[in-house]
């Protein structure tokens, strides 16, 4: 079982986990076209 | 606590108006003048007449950041992520501006130490405003202020200017501290920002390949370890929670990174990062013990009749960075080994072993896995340095008969089946790419295999080897020539183990693999 | 033989559960560590576009901040006035360019209904984009495939090239497949469709 410090950590990271960084976070901001994820059907190219 | 009367209406105006000018076209066609033109706006202020005064300055206008983030979060309903995300980077770039400004022209130019001081004042400001806010909002902690103030912080503090790469160590070194600060088990909530910015691009570039001499290496390691600390209890049990699932999954990629680009980084440190990762989790131990040098050619484990004794490499130790020596603890108990080393006596040593593997500090574990892992290696290290000193080199006659083979095959049998297996896993973390440890290692597990007095330490000894072979890929060299050899040299009669054969899977995987041997 | 989990009776359990709950071993089987979206067979280094840990996929260059002469930065004085852009003014070849490397944006959505509206179509197996070759014959119809010759674009060479094959109907990416992309950030908005 997890020691208490543990569970306190893995409630603080469950609850970050709904505030997850986003890729645009680490980058410039971009005022011409910004990264906006969008989401698309498989068959469109991933990559 | 007391900031004069009227700071905070001041450092609100001030950056208020910073914003605006870092926005307005004027300053991206002249930024210098921008920015000397606001100095003295602050200068007026008196923001800069003391270093208190400019302490209360960046933690009141990281306050102010912060709070601003935090309200247009709790708008969200209102607009997109994208435009929270907008309203909140179009105000912190400019502070994040401002910070790198004020570093890059504090002091003259050849005074570095001011520019590094004021570094280090503003990542201790932003960290305990951070700290604290984590404390405060507990599970509405918001990372995003604080991930975007480092981040683009860093990127500013790393681009190709003369005035920056004279600093360019000091400030990574900063960074490295900050980060160690709000490591993931102080700051559980920024652990996601946290692992982006120890594993973004510019910084692992930074870290581990453009500074010279690796002199980032050991920090980035200590980073890593305090990334593997905070993982270990939640990846002890089975199921993964999937937040937990998430980071784990994030922590894999980022050394499959290191494991492509920088082998010989996790060469180095493997014994450190072994150590703190629980036993269960075998393809991420895997992914690190299969890391070899670049400029080495494995030979294939599957070569009929592969002659390893014959490898140059196998007669290079390879560099391992932890103080082994010092790890055994206590002193009293390095002194009585190292004598027994020296002396192959007492013969109590060998009884009291156990005892002092047992005391373990962490509760819920029964054996303290640090001393263990430390033991082995350092019994081993003497062991090969004692060979040589007889000018042979390790084999499987060699390593027999000794005060360093007594200890082990005292263990093998003296410890229960947990004990076991923790000391066989410190002997299988050491099977890697070519060199004098796997090879001595390699020997000893067979050498314990053949000599054994009970067919759980052999049985034991295969559960060690085959759990770390079922697994995905990657797979250590010295892992599949030890396996190989165990199945394959009829010495060790492996396959008239009832243990081989006790269910129709096992069976199979066993096949499997002898076949892809031969 | 061992009883407890420390030998081979231990590793049988988790290996027989694997076989139903494979998130149960997700630890110590591993999993396949190329579906992590990452190029490990690559020759270079893959830290410099390493998209991040929760990246599914590596970054795109227009993700990554290069540090170029100023000359090539949009000019502060003019960067408030550029005209949003508008997929309808723009020829084929940049929306192609917007749907090939900008996978999983909206833009990519966008130029695939503005290719729609000008009679390009999305083979959904094929993975490519075809139009009609102007004049070409119809060598065969029915209801549910045709034959003729149609121009293929061509990622890889970049270019539109003639081709003659059976084109069946059902693996064509309906006005109802584009039309799901029907949030649009307004800078993106295409002309109205052309017949």
């Amino acid at each position: 079982p997890l020691q208490r410090e543990h569970q306190f950590q893995l409630q603080m990271l469950e609850a970050a986990y709904y505030h997850l960084p986003h890729p645009s976070d680490s980058e410039k901001l971009r005022a011409y076209l910004p990264r906006n994820p969008y989401p698309l059907p498989h068959y469109y190219p991933q990559q | 606590f007391d900031d004069p009367q009227g700071l905070l209406e001041k450092t609100e105006y001030l950056l208020r108006e910073w914003v605006n000018i870092f926005h307005s076209p004027s300053a991206s066609r002249d930024p210098t003048k921008a920015f000397s033109v606001f100095v003295h706006q602050m200068n007026v202020h008196g923001i800069l007449k003391t270093d208190d005064l400019i302490t209360r300055f960046f933690r009141l206008s990281t306050q102010m950041c912060v709070d601003l983030c935090y309200r247009a979060l709790a708008d969200q309903n209102s607009s997109t992520p994208v435009l929270v995300r907008t309203k909140c980077f179009h105000t912190l770039d400019a502070f994040v501006r401002l910070i790198a400004l004020l570093v890059k022209h504090s002091g003259d130019a050849s005074n570095n130490a001011t520019k590094v001081n004021l570094l280090n004042k503003v990542l201790g400001i932003v960290a305990g405003v951070l700290l604290q806010d984590h404390e405060v909002h507990l599970t509405e902690f918001q990372q995003l202020p604080y991930h975007r103030i480092f981040i683009i912080l860093f990127l500013e503090l790393n681009t190709p200017e003369p005035v920056l790469e004279v600093i360019n160590f000091q400030v990574l070194t900063a960074f490295c501290h900050t980060l160690h600060i709000l490591r993931p088990s102080h700051a559980p909530a920024f652990a996601y920002a946290w692992l982006e910015l120890v594993s973004h691009r510019v910084f692992i570039g930074r870290m581990l390949a453009i500074t010279p001499q690796q002199k980032g290496w050991g920090m980035y390691a200590q980073l890593l370890i305090d990334l593997f600390k905070f993982l270990a209890p939640f990846l002890r049990n089975a199921e993964l929670s999937k937040p937990v699932a998430l980071f784990y999954k994030g922590t894999l990629r980022v050394l499959l990174v290191l494991l492509h680009d920088f082998p010989e980084f996790l060469c180095d440190y493997h014994y450190s990062f072994c150590d703190v990762i629980p036993p269960n989790c075998i393809q991420m131990r895997n992914l690190i013990l299969s890391a070899f040098p670049r400029n080495m050619r494995l030979p294939d484990p599957f070569t009929p009749n592969l002659k390893v004794d014959m490898l140059q490499e196998i007669n290079h130790a390879p560099r391992v960075l932890s103080n082994i020596a010092s790890l055994i603890q206590p002193a009293s108990f390095k002194k009585d080994l190292d004598n027994y080393l020296k002396a192959r006596a007492p013969v109590t040593f060998l009884s009291e072993l156990r005892g002092h593997l047992q005391v373990s500090h962490e509760p819920g574990l029964r054996y303290n896995i640090k001393l263990m892992n430390a033991l082995v290696l350092y019994v081993g290290t003497q062991a090969i340095a004692h060979i040589r000193s007889k000018t042979l080199q390790p084999n499987m006659t060699t390593i027999a008969h000794s005060a360093h083979m007594d200890i082990f095959q005292n263990l093998a049998v003296d410890l229960d089946t947990e004990g076991r297996y923790l000391f066989l896993n410190a002997i299988a973390n050491q099977l890697r790419y070519p060199n004098s440890h796997t090879h001595y290692f390699s020997c000893t597990l067979l050498y314990l295999f053949a000599e054994a007095n009970s067919e759980a330490i052999q049985e034991q000894i295969t559960r060690v080897l085959l759990e770390r072979l079922i697994v995905n890929r990657p797979h250590p060299w010295g892992l599949l020539i030890t396996f190989i050899e165990l199945i394959k040299n009829p010495i060790y009669k492996f396959w008239n183990h009832e243990f081989v054969h006790c269910a129709p899977e096992i069976e199979k995987l066993f096949e499997s693999v002898a076949r892809s041997c031969m | 033989m061992l009883k407890d989990q420390f030998g081979i009776t231990g590793l049988l359990s988790f290996i027989r559960v694997a076989e139903t709950q494979s998130d149960l071993v997700s630890l110590s089987l591993g999993q396949d560590l190329k579906t992590l979206g990452m190029n490990l067979n690559s020759v270079e280094s893959v830290y410099p576009n390493f998209g991040g840990p929760f990246a599914e996929m590596p970054c795109r260059p227009q993700d990554i901040d290069y540090h170029v002469p100023s000359e090539y930065l949009i000019n502060s004085s003019i960067r408030g006035k550029l005209p949003a852009p508008k997929l309808s003014m723009y020829k084929d070849d940049l929306l192609f360019y917007f749907f090939y490397n900008c996978p999983g944006d909206a833009i990519q959505a966008a130029a695939a209904v503005e290719l729609y509206n000008r009679d390009w179509r999305y083979h959904t197996e094929e993975k490519l984009w075809l139009t009609r070759a102007p004049g070409a014959p119809l060598v065969e119809k029915t209801s549910t495939y045709e034959r003729s010759t149609y121009f293929i674009f061509d990622p890889s060479r970049w270019s539109k090239v003639g081709k003659e094959f059976m084109l069946e109907y059902s693996k064509l990416e309906d006005r109802q497949g584009v039309s799901q992309h029907v949030f649009m950030p307004q800078t993106m908005s295409s002309s109205p469709s052309q017949s």
